[in-house]
C-alpha cells in the first residue's frame, strides 16, 4: 500500500510544482519506489522532468481519466532517476476536466484508477492552483496532504477554505495534513513575522524545513540555451541553500509519512 | 462605452491581482471613472481593496452572473478612492462557474451584464489561474488584454496556449494585448536574459514599464496588526521603486489604451 502525497494550494504560485517535482525525485535518490501523477492541465511538473509533451504523441493521464480509460500503467514514463516514474499531462485535461464534472462518482475516478497499479512506494500528486474536480480526486485519494504556501498575505487568506474543504471531502477517513513554508526571504521580517503570528493558531501543522527563495531555484526551472533536460534542485551535484533545504524536506516527509 | 482591460494569465501568482488592484486605483486617481470586476473565487482584489467580504452578507458577482441574475449595477461598492467601484468576488462564484457551464450563450453571460452599466472610463477584470468560463466570458468582454508575467521557466511556457485561446475567441473581433513583466529581481541576469530571448518573437508586445519585485509591494498586501484596510501601493504617500513602476504602468495604458 503506497503512501499517496496531494501537493495542494489553491493559491496560484506557491512553490507546488517545484516541491512535488524535488520531494517526488528526492524519495527516488534516496532508493524509495515513486511515481509523480501531474494533474495540472499546464503539465509543468511534466516539464519539470525534462519531458516535452508537446513534441510527443504519448497518451497522457488526461486519456485515463477520460471516456478512454487507458490503464495508469500504460501512460507511464521513465525519467532521468531510476526508482521515479512520471503520469504526464497535458492541455487536453482541461476538457476532460470539465466531462468527468458530470460523471457518476466524479470524485473518485483517480481513487479507483491508482488503486490498479502497484509497487509504488509514493505517489506525490501535482495539483492545479484550483478546487476543482481534479483537485478533489486529488484529495480523495491522499492520505497526505502538503500545502506549500508563502508568508505574503494573499496566499495565507485561502488556507481556510482548503481546509474546510478537505474536511468535508474526508468526512471521517483519517488524513494527516502539513503546511511547508516557501520562498521564504532574508529581508522582510516584519511582513515574515506577521505572517507567522496569522498561523499562529495552525502552528503545530508547520513542517520544520523551510524553503528559501534562492535564484538557483528559479534557474533550476528554466530551460538552458542548450537542450539539456531540466534537472531538479535536489539532485543537483553542488550544495546550495535550495537542494539543501529540499533535502531536509525528504528527510522530514521519510520520518512523519515513513513508506 | 468604456474600455475593457482583462488582466489574465493562466500561470499562477505572476501578479494579476496586484496589477488589477493598482492599475485600477491609479487610473482612478488620475480622475478617470473605474470600475474594478473580480472574477477570481478567491476574492484577492476585493481583500486587496480592504473589503472583507467574509463579514458581510452583500452580494456579490456570483448573483449577478448565477440564476439569482441581480444587475450588475446593485452589487457594486465605494473603495476609499472616489472614482473607484469595485464588484466584489466570493467563493460561491466557484459553484456559479459550474452552473454557467451547461448555460447557453456560455461564454457571453458577463458581456451581456457589462452591457447594462454606464459611467465607466475603464472597467479592469482580474481573473483567476485558469483558463475555464469566467476566464473566457472576461476575454470575450475585453477588447484590451493585459498577461502579467515573471521572466520565469513555468511562466512563459502557457503564454501559446493563452494567446490561441485568445484567437479563437476574438475570431476576427478587434482585440489588443500586451505583455507586463513582473517582479522583475536585479539579480539572475543570466536566468532573466535568457527568459527574454524566449520572448523575442513577440518583443513589440512587451510593455516598457517593468514591475520591480520588492518588498513594499509585498508587504502591501499584508493586513496590519491595526484595522487599518490595505491600500495598493500605487496610491502610498512616500515615493519607491514599486509605486513608481505602478504610476509608470498607468501613464503606458494611458497612451496606449486611452478612454
Ligand atoms: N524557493 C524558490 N525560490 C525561488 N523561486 C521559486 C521557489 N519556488 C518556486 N519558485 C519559482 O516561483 C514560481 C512559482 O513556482 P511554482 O510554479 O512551483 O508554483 P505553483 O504553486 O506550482 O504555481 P501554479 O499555481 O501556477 O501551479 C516559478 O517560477 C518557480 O520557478
Ligand atoms: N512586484 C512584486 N514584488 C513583490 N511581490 C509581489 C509583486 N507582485 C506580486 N507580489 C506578491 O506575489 C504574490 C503573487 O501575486 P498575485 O497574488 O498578485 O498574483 P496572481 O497572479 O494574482 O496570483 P493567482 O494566480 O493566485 O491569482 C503575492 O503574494 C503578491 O503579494
Ligand atoms: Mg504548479
Ligand atoms: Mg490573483
Amino acid at each position: 500500500m503506497s503512501r499517496t502525497i496531494a501537493i495542494i494550494n489553491q493559491k496560484g504560485g506557491t512553490g507546488k510544482t517545484t516541491t512535488a517535482v524535488n520531494l517526488a525525485a528526492g524519495l527516488a535518490r534516496q532508493g524509495h519506489k515513486v511515481l509523480l501523477i501531474d494533474l495540472d492541465p499546464q503539465a509543468h511538473a511534466t516539464y519539470g522532468l525534462g519531458v516535452d509533451i508537446d513534441e510527443t504523441e504519448l497518451p497522457t493521464i488526461s486519456e485515463v481519466l477520460g471516456e478512454e480509460n487507458l490503464p495508469l500503467a500504460d501512460i507511464l514514463l521513465d525519467t532521468s532517476e531510476e526508482n521515479l516514474k512520471l503520469a504526464p499531462s497535458d492541455i487536453r485535461l482541461a476538457r476532460t476536466a470539465r466531462l468527468m464534472d458530470s460523471r457518476t462518482f466524479r470524485e473518485s475516478v483517480l481513487k479507483k484508477v491508482i488503486a490498479k497499479v502497484e509497487g509504488f512506494d509514493y505517489i506525490i500528486i501535482d495539483c492545479q492552483p484550483t478546487l476543482d474536480v481534479l483537485s478533489v480526486n486529488a484529495l480523495v485519494c491522499a492520505d497526505k496532504i502538503l500545502i506549500p504556501t508563502q508568508l505574503a498575505g494573499h496566499a495565507l487568506k485561502g488556507l481556510s477554505d482548503l481546509l474546510s474543504t478537505l474536511e468535508s471531502i474526508k468526512n471521517g477517513d483519517p488524513y494527516d495534513w502539513r503546511i511547508l513554508l516557501t520562498m521564504v526571504t532574508g529581508h522582510g521580517e516584519e511582513r515574515q513575522a506577521q505572517a507567522v503570528r496569522i498561523l499562529d493558531p495552525i502552528k503545530d501543522r508547520i513542517l520544520e524545513t523551510r524553503i528559501p527563495r534562492t535564484e538557483a531555484i528559479e534557474r533550476s526551472q528554466m530551460e538552458g540555451e542548450s537542450d539539456e533536460p531540466l534537472i531538479p534542485i535536489v539532485l543537483s551535484k553542488t550544495s546550495n541553500r535550495g537542494s539543501q533545504a529540499y533535502r531536509s524536506l525528504v528527510k522530514e516527509v521519510l520520518e512523519k509519512w515513513p513508506a
